[in-house]
């Protein structure tokens, strides 16, 4: 990394000129994506302007171009350079027009050699890590995949820190959990595939319920660009998981969030009021998906992706006996189970009843 | 640098293992090392830093190995040193 970066988390770019190689708007729209891959994972702020000197200039050029002290050499070979945070040259972005640019996968991606470029604009030099985006060599990923590593991340957040924290953000305990305390409650719970993860705070618990074992991790060792105190958590139908905080959600698959997130939970279908999520979980038999919220819950068909007519309905009257507001739930061998504070309902959806209540840490092998 | 001048096809690889090094690994030369052998050395310490950066065996041999990486379109911004 360069040190000591911006000064600033505010930052303005400015599109100098296009390439003719793509439609202006897809260019914009490649450039602020590209932006957003940081101002994801930091607090950094970017805003475009449209005259005058913005923090990042952007310019498409070709062999030696005005003073710029680096040149460009044709097709292939270098595509693009930029400079570290600072005065004159410092944040420019140079693409070199003699390159193929698109935003697909034919040629060289815009989106993929802007996010790097601005990872130099903001004060990171190269990774030696082949899954790094601030590798050197251009290698195309599918733009639905979240194209930062932990290395990158780890390395901007070294400079910016992380994002702010979310308004409602819980204090994480400094110090780890009581597994096996009396009162231990949870935040959200989701399986993937055959493990259960249990989050609270900004940890996570790892159950392979098949075995005895436990693992306790940080989310951020998995995830991170996922923030402390996720509200709500369950596995779709693709193989999927779909995390919730407040009105965000990430959808992450294997250990990419994928493109695009966090979104706001009213693009699943939920009117402006709905303002966090107690609770989800996928019926995998039927394809729907059980939102909580309050003492209510609504019902989201994964297979045509909108929520289903009807709804909300009163919990208490489809679930028997889950009559408090619901912390988190999960499927497991056809039974789900719901969480309220150090407490969890057994429930069987054939008999449409409580089987059995029991301690919510009892997956754990106290 | 340890190439073979004598056909087109290795004065082109030389060429390009030079302009690549200098581009990428143009790190400040050391003002205690003394003429000729300065600059020899420096050469193929950077391609030596170069095969390190990318896992490549370090021979400080422009082998097909590093051959290949150094023809693969990439970031212009250096891997070593400051890039201001």
């Amino acid at each position: 990394v360069t040190l000591p970066g911006w000064k600033k988390t505010n930052l303005t770019y400015r599109i100098v000129n296009h390439t003719p190689d793509m439609r202006e708007e897809d260019v914009d729209q490649a450039i602020q994506k590209a932006f957003e891959v940081w101002s994801t994972v930091t607090p950094l702020i970017f805003t475009r302007i449209y005259e005058g000197i913005a923090d990042v200039m952007i310019a498409f050029r070709t062999k030696a171009h005005g003073h710029c002290p680096r040149y460009f050499d044709g097709p292939l070979g270098v595509l693009a350079h930029a400079f570290p945070p600072g005065n004159g040259f410092g944040g420019d972005v140079h693409f070199d027009e003699d390159e193929d640019w698109t935003s697909g996968s034919a040629g060289f991606n815009l989106f993929l050699v802007a996010a790097h470029e601005f990872g130099h604009a903001l004060g990171l030099s190269h990774s030696n890590d082949q899954r790094a985006l601030m590798y050197p060599n251009y290698a195309y990923v599918s733009p639905s995949e979240f194209p930062l590593s932990p290395d990158d991340i780890r390395g901007i957040q070294s400079i910016y820190g992380s994002q702010p924290n979310v308004p409602d953000e819980k204090p994480s305990t400094p110090t780890s959990p009581k597994t096996c305390g009396s009162q231990m409650s949870f935040d959200a719970v989701t399986t993937l595939r055959r493990e259960v993860i249990f989050l609270k705070g900004r940890h996570l618990w790892r159950v392979y319920p098949d075995h005895s074992e436990v693992e306790l991790e940080l989310i951020s060792t998995f995830w991170p660009m996922l923030p402390s105190g996720i509200q709500a958590a369950y596995e779709n139908m693709k193989d999927q998981i779909l995390f919730f905080k407040g009105n965000k959600f990430w959808v992450i698959s294997g250990y990419q969030v994928l493109l695009g997130y966090p979104k706001s939970i009213n693009t699943l279908g939920f009117p402006k009021g709905v303002k966090k999520i107690d609770a989800a979980v996928c019926n995998k038999n039927t394809g729907k998906t059980d939102f909580f919220i309050g003492d209510k819950y609504w019902r989201y068909d994964e297979y045509k992706q909108s929520m289903e007519k009807g709804y909300p309905r009163q919990t208490a009257n489809d679930f028997p006996g889950i009559s408090q507001k619901v912390d988190a739930v999960f499927q497991q061998k056809g039974f789900f189970y719901f969480f309220h504070g150090p407490k969890q309902w057994e429930f069987d959806p054939t008999a449409n009843k409580v089987i059995r209540e029991i301690k919510s840490n009892s997956w754990f092998n106290c | 640098l340890p190439v073979h001048p004598e056909n087109d096809n290795h004065k082109e690889d030389a060429k390009l293992v030079q302009d690549y090094l200098n581009k990428f690994y143009a790190i400040e030369p050391d003002p205690n090392q003394l003429g000729w052998k300065a600059k020899a050395e420096s050469t193929a310490e950077k391609l030596q830093k170069m095969q390190q950066f990318f896992g490549l065996k370090v021979t400080g041999k422009p082998d097909s190995e590093t051959l290949e990486v150094m023809k693969k379109p990439r970031c212009g911004v250096p891997d070593v040193g400051l890039y201001g």
